[in-house]
């Protein structure tokens, strides 16, 4: 464990409270896309089988049921508590266009083929493109609100603390994780649009972003 | 079942 490591899971903590919070608490899920939460769920769900398998330590196992039961909290608020808020219209990004390459690539490249690690290739895979049904939907109604753009920045900000995360361990310790590493460093250059949009836009102090 | 890769990070 180092400081990029933990303030890595803080962020990414912090931007799946954010979100629920925001949903709660406006008893709304517009502009909130349920497919990449639906996706996130299945990432965590299928990464954190070795729940039953390995013990780490009580801070991983903590936080993996944390995870978990928060993914699922945030789906079951926008697809039954919230649903008629839920603005399917705008969520209308092909999952499947996501899930079958990612489901290939799992098969072709893992540490070893058995059920467990084929499935947490498949969530590291997962993970790596699981926003973008969120991105497009920001893209195709031209806004988000900036409690959204938040949840964005914080869940952005875990995957560049990652990177940090790997960059300290790979001196400290030797450790390389190649597969997290490369699909990590894919999905942070999801973020770097957003980022640059984030900076510019709320941050200066407009309420909603909205896209040039 | 530790023949499976110990995937120590979130």
């Amino acid at each position: 464990m180092n400081v990029f490591r933990l303030a890595g899971d803080v962020s990414h903590l912090v931007a799946i409270i954010i979100l629920l919070l925001k949903i709660w608490r406006s008893r709304s899920c517009a502009g909130i896309s349920g497919k990449s939460q639906l996706l996130f769920a299945l990432v965590f769900t299928t990464r954190y089988l070795d729940l039953f398998t390995v013990y780490i330590s009580a801070y991983n196992t903590i936080m993996k049921v944390v995870f978990l039961a928060l993914s699922y909290a945030t789906v079951y608020l926008i697809y039954m508590r919230f649903r008629n808020t839920y603005d399917s219209e705008n969520d209308s990004f092909r999952v499947e266009f996501l899930l079958v390459p990612v489901i290939g690539l799992s098969f072709l490249e893992h540490y070893a083929f058995t059920p467990m690690e084929v499935l947490w290739t498949f969530s590291i895979f997962l993970e790596a493109v699981a926003i973008m049904p969120q991105l497009f939907m920001i893209t195709k109604t031209g806004e988000a609100e900036s409690i959204t753009t938040h949840y964005l920045f914080f869940l952005g900000l875990y995957r560049a603390l990652y990177i940090a995360n790997w960059v300290w361990r790979y001196h400290t310790e030797g450790f390389f994780d190649q597969i997290a590493v490369v699909s990590g460093v894919v999905q942070t250059i999801f973020y770097c649009d957003f980022f640059y949009l984030y900076v510019t836009k709320v941050v200066q102090g407009r309420s909603k972003m909205s896209l040039p | 079942l530790q023949d499976t890769h110990p995937h120590d990070e979130l």
